[in-house]
């Protein structure tokens, strides 16, 4: 392997990504898919994390072209050169454009968007081409490359990691594995039927999904939902929360983790926070809440542990008395423990593991049980 | 003259691998230099590329390294710019 001449490599390790247009050969889909399996591809061996921009400038653009396309290296028709990118680094370094002469294919019928995509974004990681035949940063486009369980070979790891390091849960894993570590860098699949979700929340009219290091975003307007690091947009939260609701009333989300939580407005994180979990009215022999929703028409918030829920007034600002209650005595049918909730279309959204409970209030039942994953347009 | 045959190919040939390696092996782009064959660093730059793509380093212009020369690649250098 080698890396460019002075060794360019990237001083973070979260870069955001764009796809700044499409090729006419491929639904996008497809192509959208193909970038997120090649990033994966490294990020699967490295600390490094990638999430996707729509607009604005992104660490790597991505972008399809032909012949002269405003860079000093104009594509040369079908055939010979099929893409390029550039090495680390401010404006066009990071991008990578691919030749719309070539046929882009998801499969091995023409070239493969993925495996150049791979090779692509290996230089805009600051790999430069090996000697080796068998990695995949050699220059020479394979069409013989297995595709189904494609898989990196040991010098282009090795490039890779003498840039960056191995991923951060490989210096934790024992020598010898004794049980699969989640390295904690797994990506959650969204259509995974086993998806739970560490909580949920309304942000000025959309959705927010978190789970783990991630969070899924979903908007009126658009179905398909967008996948981002939660520290892309807050760095200072942490990640695997317990609790998040909206009090619209003060356009502020709320985040809890353990016994702390954390207000949020848009994408700033408010002075003054994270505070104690306690100042809110739980009792000391509360140490983590599970999850929290806030009723805008009431201006009521309800925190839920365990089997227990508290009722929190927003005028007042205060812990209702008469509270914990038991969740199974106000809403009959709904399942400790309560891993987030969700208010929508008058109904409450319970989810616990992978399932969802719809409750409606005022029959005071659950309606319907959907998979918890039903809101990401699987 | 018109070219025969054989020398048209060569002619291609000749433009072909010197594209190749002005674009990825930092041949200094010099026309006269190719046309003498015997040049030097020519053999050199031919030596180098089949070097880093695995081939036989001959320092000519075999029907294998020409046949590299026509696969598709990546369009980033070999040799560092």
């Amino acid at each position: 392997f080698s890396s460019f001449p002075g060794m360019p490599k990237w001083r973070k390790t979260h870069l955001t990504y764009r796809i700044v247009n499409y090729t006419p050969d491929l639904p996008r889909d497809a192509v959208d898919s193909a970038i997120e399996k090649a990033l994966k591809v490294w990020e699967e061996v490295t600390p490094l994390t990638f999430s996707r921009m729509y607009e604005g400038e992104a660490d790597i653009m991505i972008s399809f072209a032909v012949k002269e396309h405003g860079d000093f290296y104009p594509f040369d028709g079908p055939g010979h050169s099929l893409a390029h990118a550039y090495p680390p680094g401010p404006g066009l370094y990071g991008d990578i454009h691919f030749d719309d002469d070539e046929k882009w294919t998801e499969d091995a019928s023409g070239t493969n968007l993925f495996l150049v995509a791979a090779h692509e974004l290996g230089h805009s990681l600051g790999l430069f081409h090996s000697a080796n035949t068998e990695a995949l940063m050699y220059p020479l486009y394979n069409s013989l490359t297995e595709l189904a369980q494609f898989r990196l070979s040991q010098d282009d790891v090795n490039g890779i990691q003498s840039l960056y390091g191995p991923p951060p849960a490989s210096t934790e894993e024992p020598l010898v594995p004794t049980k699969s570590v989640p390295s904690g860098s797994e990506m959650p699949a969204k259509c995974d039927p086993a998806l739970s979700f560490d909580a949920i929340s309304t942000l000025r009219g959309e959705y927010l999904f978190f789970k783990d290091r991630y969070f899924w975003r979903r908007s009126h307007w658009n179905p398909e939902p967008e996948f981002h690091l939660i520290s892309a947009f807050w760095p200072s939260l942490p990640s695997y929360l317990d609790a998040a609701y909206e009090v619209n009333s003060r356009d502020t989300v709320f985040i809890f983790k353990g016994n702390e939580f954390w207000a949020i407005r848009g994408n700033e994180v408010q002075a003054g926070y994270p505070r104690g979990i306690h100042t809110l009215g739980f009792p000391p022999t509360i140490r983590k809440i599970d999850a929290a929703v806030s009723d805008k028409e009431k201006k009521k918030t309800y925190f839920f542990a365990e089997d227990k829920y508290w009722r929190f007034d927003e005028n007042s600002q205060s812990m209702e008395q008469g509270f914990p209650r038991l969740i199974a005595d106000d809403f009959p049918g709904v399942e400790p423990k309560v891993d987030a909730v969700l208010q929508a279309f008058g109904f409450f959204y319970f989810f616990s593991g992978s399932s969802q409970f719809e409750f409606d209030p005022n029959a005071r039942m659950v309606t319907h049980i959907l998979k918890s994953n039903s809101w990401l347009h699987c | 003259y018109p070219l025969s045959g054989a020398a048209k190919e060569e002619d291609s040939n000749r433009d072909l691998a010197q594209q190749y390696l002005e674009k990825y092996y930092n041949l200094e782009k010099d026309v006269k230099q190719f046309r003498r064959k015997d040049s030097n660093l020519i053999v050199k730059k031919i030596q180098g590329m089949q070097k880093f793509l695995g081939l036989e380093v001959t320092g000519k212009l075999d029907t294998d390294t020409l046949e590299v020369m026509r696969k598709p690649r990546c369009g980033v250098p070999d040799v560092g710019h």
